[in-house]
């Protein structure tokens, strides 16, 4: 269970980041 | 209903209770052993005291009786410092939004205004891509008529070309020359029926 | 009432705990419990109860330590104090996460998208002014062929009459 909790948290720590990273690039080639 | 502290866990990158469990656990560990070092030790200065008639279950009882007497403490101190920790220390408030998630307070969208916003974007894509192809057509157009006028001009030009013809040989107008040139040979054959008609 | 730093209460709060731990285990207590031995020999009895509560002490420090490091405690607390004091004016309670991944990452995407569409009315618009500028100039074309054919009709006219005028000379030489 703890290790559940430390795992979600650390996603949704780090998951939007790197999500939001690749987000852009998607949104900078549909600029291009 | 275990509070899993999820928002503290993000922050401090690990569960409160967790930790404050690891904390009992090496307390406890450490009384325990300690309590044990300190059983040995009397048991070590018993065996140099022969005629002492203190056996080690005496010692044992001992011992015994001393840890769950302070065991018992322990784990009521512990109770109390862990709700202590776990409410005003190792707790994030619930009016505090960490600074990692300042978006959601910007930018809380529901799914509605979410697709909305989208569907907009989209619109405006459709847009760009419309005058896009506005673009295209008009640049296209544009070729077409340059390639129209040249050869206009090309015609243009065939037709200076032509009248020019008639200027270096003379002609500086076709419509008088050659009106001039019908008169006169329309009079030339007056002329020479006038002569005919004398000469009969 | 100012809350204490964290760090500040948090070593409080386990300074009391150890002081009230030890407290328990007072000498008459460890006494009593080893009675016997203790008649026996009470100065011994002293210095072990000595070193049990110093060895206490010092592991339980020691393990505080260890976890206040391992668990960065000292920045995190500090960290934290300064955002608790930040929202210090906000009563009502701040978004947490749904549980919902795909609801919660919207907010984080939304910026972007607000970005792009600015982004793309602003390119929309330049688009817009230039086509604009283009439709301008096809339209001069337009005119300018327009102009250009109407010359050429004008000219071949002229040709076609002075077919006609050619024709009347040949017609009038052939007479």
């Amino acid at each position: 269970f703890d290790e559940n909790i430390v795992e979600t948290t650390t996603k949704r720590k780090q998951y939007p980041r790197k999500i939001a990273a690749h987000f852009i690039k998607i949104l900078k080639t549909e600029r291009e | 209903s275990i509070n899993p502290m999820s928002y503290e866990t993000q922050f401090f990158g690990f569960t409160p209770q967790t930790c404050l469990l690891r904390v009992y656990n090496a307390f406890q560990d450490y009384l325990f052993d300690i309590m044990l070092i300190a059983e040995q030790v009397i048991l070590r200065k018993l065996e140099g005291l022969p005629d002492s008639n203190i056996s080690s279950s005496q010692i044992r009882e001992g011992t015994e009786s001393f840890l769950i007497f302070m065991k018992e403490r322990f784990e009521q101190l512990f109770g109390k410092m862990e709700s202590i920790l776990l409410n005003f220390v190792l707790s994030i408030p619930e009016n505090v939004l960490l600074p990692a998630d300042k978006v959601h307070e910007q930018y809380s969208y529901s799914k509605e205004e979410f697709q909305q916003l989208e569907r907009e974007v989209k619109q405006l894509q459709m847009n760009c891509s419309a005058e896009a192809a506005a673009r295209q057509e008009l640049l296209v157009e544009l070729d077409e008529q340059k390639a129209t006028e040249a050869e206009l001009q090309k015609t243009l030009r065939w037709f200076d070309s032509l009248e020019n013809a008639g200027k270096e040989n003379g002609i500086a107008d076709f419509t008088e020359s050659l009106a001039f040139l019908t008169r006169s040979a329309s009079e030339v054959s007056s002329k020479l029926k006038e002569i005919e008609e004398k000469s009969k | 009432v100012e809350a204490a730093p964290r760090l500040l209460m948090f070593d409080k709060i386990v300074k009391t705990f150890l002081e009230k731990l030890l407290a328990s285990g007072s000498f008459q207590r460890f006494a009593h419990c080893y009675q016997s031995f203790y008649n026996l020999q009470p100065e011994v009895t002293a210095s072990v109860h000595e070193k049990f509560l110093s060895l206490l002490q010092t592991s339980i420090q020691d393990e505080i330590d260890q976890v206040k490091e391992e668990g960065n405690l000292e920045v995190l607390f500090t960290i934290l104090d300064r955002i608790v004091e930040e929202s210090k004016d906000k009563k009502e309670p701040a978004w947490r996460p749904s549980g919902i991944p795909e609801e919660d990452l919207r907010s984080w995407l939304v910026p972007y998208i607000l970005n792009q569409k600015q982004y793309l009315r602003k390119h929309h618009r330049e688009m817009q002014e230039e086509n604009a500028k283009l439709m301008r100039s096809v339209l001069a074309g337009r005119e300018k062929i327009m102009e250009l054919q109407q010359q050429i009709q004008l000219r071949s006219q002229a040709w076609q009459a002075i077919q006609k005028d050619k024709q009347q000379l040949i017609l009038a030489l052939g007479n």
